[in-house]
């Protein structure tokens, strides 16, 4: 494995989001992990449209809250092609779903994987590479102070409540850690993003880890 | 500062809400210190904790409105069975 990865290096990262009051944070990452494996896959980097997701997934519960792999598993039985954000802007309140001609331009997805990694997130690093980024459920308590800086204590991983994006890693320094993409704007965290140590199962980064495959 | 840097608005007829607001965010300063005490132990590289866009929140509030998401139980891990392509390599 390289001591560092980030698939920002590789253009398929778009720019952080912001959720505003809505709890949609389970939308914003899987819809920031099928733009960044779409790029993988050699398309260009797109905005897909996250209210599509919040508004259609229909066994999760739009900004009240809801689960990426229940996200991925209704994307993969309907093979619903997700459309552009411009063409389905976010609202940060749940809406009516639209929907869209089958022939309409989008992405859908082929397949999905949900695996627990904890213990194993050398394992999870080599995935990261060949799947694509991650999306993982963390204990996102702590995170309300959270400035910057690597995540290595106060994070429990018993109690999963917030949906992230894992885009890379790090093993140069002293403290090898993961690279996050968070929903809740720049202003938050390093510019919208977070560290967390690698090999402690910190936050629970470890436990819930989605891919998808277009 | 804060009102400022984060754009809030409060309502001047509601001053139950200011006060509340207020005291989350003392109580937001208190808990920066503790965890800034544990981390200034560490590296340069530790995580700082402090005043952002969440500290007039409660914990309650800030738990209600943004930690929504549901983990569902999922099959562990095996690398025999997943990272074939890996080991082929």
């Amino acid at each position: 494995l390289p001591t560092k990865f980030d698939w920002r290096d590789k253009g398929a990262v778009n720019p952080i989001q912001n959720q505003e009051a809505c709890g949609g944070c389970w939308a914003f990452s899987i819809v920031g992990a099928v733009e960044s494996v779409h790029v993988k896959n050699g398309g260009a980097l797109k905005q897909l449209s996250v209210q599509q997701v919040i508004d259609c997934s229909y066994n999760n519960h739009g900004c009240n809250g809801g689960s990426t792999v229940t996200a991925l598993d209704w994307l993969n039985k309907t093979k619903e092609k997700l459309v552009s954000q411009s063409e389905y802007p976010f609202k940060a309140k749940n809406g009516m779903c639209h929907y869209f001609a089958p022939s309409h331009d989008g992405i859908s997805v082929k397949n999905y994987q949900a695996h627990n990694f904890s213990g194993q997130e050398k394992e999870m690093m080599a995935r990261l590479i060949e799947w694509g980024p991650l999306a993982v459920i963390v204990d996102a308590v702590s995170w309300q102070d959270y400035l910057g800086g690597i995540i290595q204590h106060h994070c429990s991983s018993h109690n999963p409540n917030h949906a992230v994006l894992v885009i890379g890693y790090d093993t140069t320094g002293d403290v090898p850690y993961w690279i996050v993409r968070n929903s809740w704007g720049t202003s938050w965290g390093d510019e919208g993003y977070a560290y967390i140590k690698i090999g402690a199962n910190m936050c629970g980064i470890a436990d819930s880890v989605t891919a998808v495959f277009l | 500062l804060f009102n400022h840097q984060f754009r809030r608005n409060y309502d001047v007829n509601n001053q139950q809400e200011y006060y509340q607001r207020k005291i989350n965010f003392e109580s937001s300063i208190r808990r920066h210190v503790y965890l800034n005490s544990v981390s200034k132990h560490l590296t340069n590289h530790s995580a700082k904790y402090g005043v952002n866009q969440f500290s007039d929140l409660s914990p309650e509030q800030f738990r209600e409105t943004y930690l929504t998401a549901q983990a569902k139980v999922v099959p562990k891990y095996t690398p025999l069975k997943h990272g074939n392509s890996l080991k082929r390599n």
